[in-house]
């Protein structure tokens, strides 16, 4: 369960979007235990200037980032832009049964993004 | 040749939750024990997201760590008793003997890479009905391996542990003393229990028995990233 990309499919400015992975969705439902589900999220969106700057209380950009924008908006056939990419991840524990019947609770790093940045 | 189908969603996921196989059918389900919902709850996403990776205390938490328990770790697993038959010794009344348990743990789920950080029995207890009042005194119990083959004697004694009342379970750490230290967890763990009394002819009944495994998997802890910086 996406939010859907703004109108002019290159989705606008760089930053985290919301993705909800329901364990139903993929029928395992009766073998995790919990949660029911998580918000993985997703980065998308431009990274030309100013986007590929800091925004107030955003993840710092790369020096190399923005040295990239400014090359792509001098001379956008030079090098592409930057990359919008998870600049900050969450962990998530999944409580579930596995084939063997034990209770497990698993910890996974990485696995929500919190923010996104140019890179 | 064809290339290997690129993986559904649901094979991707259990890749990317390190998962060998997936869910074969509904498990048999059976009640999550209280341990399991405590630490779960404790790193629950909602909770830690608020304080960003802090517990309900506010401790922060660290990654591949399980604090309740004080150890390293990223996979926590209960594992009930697959139940042997109660070998009960040469006729109990004659000798006054109580029975003695063999305790099966199915451990095959736990991968080689996986290393163990804590191998915990529990054990709960029940009087037999006896007519007399509980006796007062300690009660002593003993772990050995038991031997692969039913009704072979038990192997080599792990742990004594003195068990001051019946009503409390019991816990016994069998990290290092099972299996090597270090070493990987065993495919499956048999147990011999005897449950000494502090009277004579007063026995116990084995109403539970459960292990609680962490393991730390390496390809899935990396270190924390240095700061950035």
């Amino acid at each position: 369960e996406a939010e859907p990309t703004s109108g002019d499919g290159l989705g606008g400015v760089c930053r985290a979007r919301r993705l909800y992975v329901s364990f139903r969705e993929v029928g395992w439902h009766r073998w995790v235990i919990a949660p029911r589900g998580f918000l993985a999220n997703y980065c998308q969106g431009q990274c030309t200037l100013p986007a590929a700057l800091p925004g107030p209380g955003g993840p710092p950009a790369l020096n190399h980032a923005v040295l990239r924008a400014l090359m792509h908006a001098a001379a956008p056939g030079a090098a592409g832009l930057p990359c919008c990419v998870p600049a900050r991840l969450s962990p998530i524990s999944v409580l579930f049964f596995d084939n063997s019947d034990n209770v497990v609770l698993r910890h996974y790093e990485d696995m929500v993004v919190d923010e996104c940045g140019c890179r | 040749t064809r290339a290997p189908a690129p993986p559904g969603p649901a094979a991707a996921l259990l890749q990317a939750l390190g998962l060998r196989d997936g869910p074969r059918g509904a498990p048999t389900l059976r009640p999550v024990p209280p341990v399991m919902w405590r630490l779960f709850r404790h790193r629950d996403p909602q909770e830690t997201r608020a304080g960003w990776r802090r517990t309900p205390s506010g401790a922060t938490l660290r990654p591949c760590h399980v604090e309740e328990l004080g150890v390293a770790g990223n996979i926590v697993r209960h594992i009930p008793d697959r139940g042997a038959p109660t070998r009960i010794p040469e006729p109990v009344s004659a000798l006054g003997l109580c029975p003695e348990w063999t305790v099966v743990f199915d451990l095959s789920a736990v991968e080689p890479a996986e290393r163990p950080t804590l191998a915990r029995l529990e054990l709960r207890f029940a009087e037999v009905g006896t007519e007399a009042a509980a006796p007062s005194g300690r009660w002593e119990l003993s772990v050995a391996l038991a031997g692969e083959e039913a009704g072979a004697g038990p192997g080599p004694v792990l742990l004594h542990q003195e068990v001051p009342a019946l009503e409390l379970p019991v816990r016994a750490e069998l990290l290092g003393i099972a299996w090597a230290p270090n070493a990987s967890a065993p495919r499956s763990l048999r147990l011999a229990l005897a449950l000494r009394p502090p009277a004579p002819a007063t026995c116990a009944r084995l109403a539970e028995a459960s292990l609680l495994l962490v393991t730390l998997d390496p390809r899935l802890c990396h270190p924390l990233a240095r700061p950035r910086r």
